[in-house]
């Protein structure tokens, strides 16, 4: 039965689709089987593993609104053990359309039901916001992993984000957990950096994760090739980072 | 008569309100009177220029939704001919409030319209999604200013927002132009950085502003201090960064 884990956080820019690419592709590459559910408009993580947001006649709009079923919305990618349902630009209409429904928050949790079974990580990358796209991943999840960016604005958001996660597990899903707080882009030349990191841990010290996340320019140069960044410079900190949070993951979970 | 711009692109982490901020310091540096309205609900404009948005009883949510004139919105900053009317988290909450009411599109271009003449220039910031709160912020606008992330994924996200411009401008504000393409965190060492703006002036060559802004640390600094990088480090590589786009944007408004 897959672990379904949403990675989330409204601040915009803060590493989320670079985490799930990484992070999903460092999993398969330990072994697991992997669904990478693109749930942003933009697309972005759709695009880093290669595929086109536009061409792609298969994503998740159309099993969200049940046009079709969500089996056949599953693809390849080029990462043996590594599946992926793209997004599309639909998504932007489907918080509008869904808001006058019935169980507007539990639909991507019921249709992903029937496909749990086939993976052992399901990955959701949600879009910058709070919305109903955001709601649905947190009422389908099992965990919320937090990228945190290690500058000052990304430190404010993470109060708001607290508040929907216990709103969340009152109303809709009290199972859900805090997967961790991942630092991201920390860099030893901004003074901030280090600030952000000792802030959280004075807060939130149960929470951070033991792996930080480096800024790392070929985390950035590797979704222009659409390869995760084992498969563009495999010796990178920025690949190993990732594949340490895989790890420290999997042996949190008795996965490895 | 004020012109109203809207700093907005859907991409997270682009630089929206880091160009808020040092934009209209800037403007107000060279002598005009200037209004920053954060339409963000992460407040952070608010709070880069050294206010809290959760203390502030005077915020933009009060005045769109008609619980308070929004004369009574606009407080000063430590910054002489900048004045600011701060978010709050309850702005959240708008865009499903908005959603059945009517004309909930024009709602800000409506209670604007009271203090356009007491000001040269209203800027704007956007929240990271192309939802009712930006479609707000386009319909209000002369003009729209679009800060882009010299990275890959930013590059993707240009073409679904000028669609969305088109769409307001045949539909709810006929008169909006494009005010340019502001590249941000430019960076040398980064392969992409070049490649970007290449790419976007091969496509867009007659919207990309001549500013350009470098990836700088003091940037990312300064709204730690609550401050406008020009008062935390006056030569600074941004802040004279800053300057320049100011200085553009009011020549070719014939204001300087
Ligand atoms: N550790 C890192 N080092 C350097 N650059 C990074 C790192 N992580 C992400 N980036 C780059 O920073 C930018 C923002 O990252 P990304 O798009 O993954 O964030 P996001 O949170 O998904 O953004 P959005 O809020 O728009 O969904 C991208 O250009 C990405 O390539
Ligand atoms: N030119 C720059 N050089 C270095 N850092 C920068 C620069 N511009 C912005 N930053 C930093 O990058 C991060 C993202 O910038 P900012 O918050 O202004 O983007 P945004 O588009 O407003 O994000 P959001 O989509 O969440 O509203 C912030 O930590 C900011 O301090
Ligand atoms: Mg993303
Ligand atoms: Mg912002």
């Amino acid at each position: 039965m897959a672990r379904v884990i949403a990675v989330s956080n409204q601040k915009g820019g803060v590493g989320k689709t670079t985490t799930c690419i990484n992070l999903a592709a460092s999993m398969a590459i330990l072994g697991k089987e992997v669904l990478l559910i693109d749930f942003d408009p933009q697309g972005n993580a759709t695009s880093g593993l290669g595929l086109v947001p536009g061409d792609c006649d298969k994503n998740i709009y159309m099993a969200l609104m049940g046009d079709a079923p969500i089996q056949q919305q599953i693809q390849p990618t080029t990462v043996k053990r590594l599946s992926v349902i793209p997004s599309n630009i639909d998504l932007t209409g489907a918080e509008v359309e869904l808001v006058n429904t019935e169980n507007r928050e539990m639909r991507l949790k019921s249709v992903l039901s029937s496909i749990k079974d086939r993976f052992d990580y399901i990955i959701i990358d949600c879009p910058p916001s709070l919305g109903l796209l955001t709601v649905n991943s947190l009422v389908a999840a099992d965990s919320i992993l937090i990228p945190l960016q290690c500058e000052y604005y990304a430190m404010e958001g993470i109060s708001q984000l607290l508040v929907t996660i216990n709103l969340i597990q009152d109303t809709l899903n009290p199972d859900i957990q805090i997967e961790g707080i991942l630092p991201t882009m920390f860099d030893v030349r901004n003074n901030i950096s280090k600030q952000v990191i000792e802030e959280v841990k004075l807060h939130l010290k149960e929470h951070v994760l033991e792996t930080v996340i480096p800024r790392n320019v070929r985390l950035c140069e590797a979704p222009s090739f659409g390869k995760p960044a084992f498969f563009y410079d495999r010796t990178s900190r920025g690949t190993v980072s990732y594949l340490q949070l895989a790890k420290e993951l999997l042996e949190k979970h008795q996965q490895i």
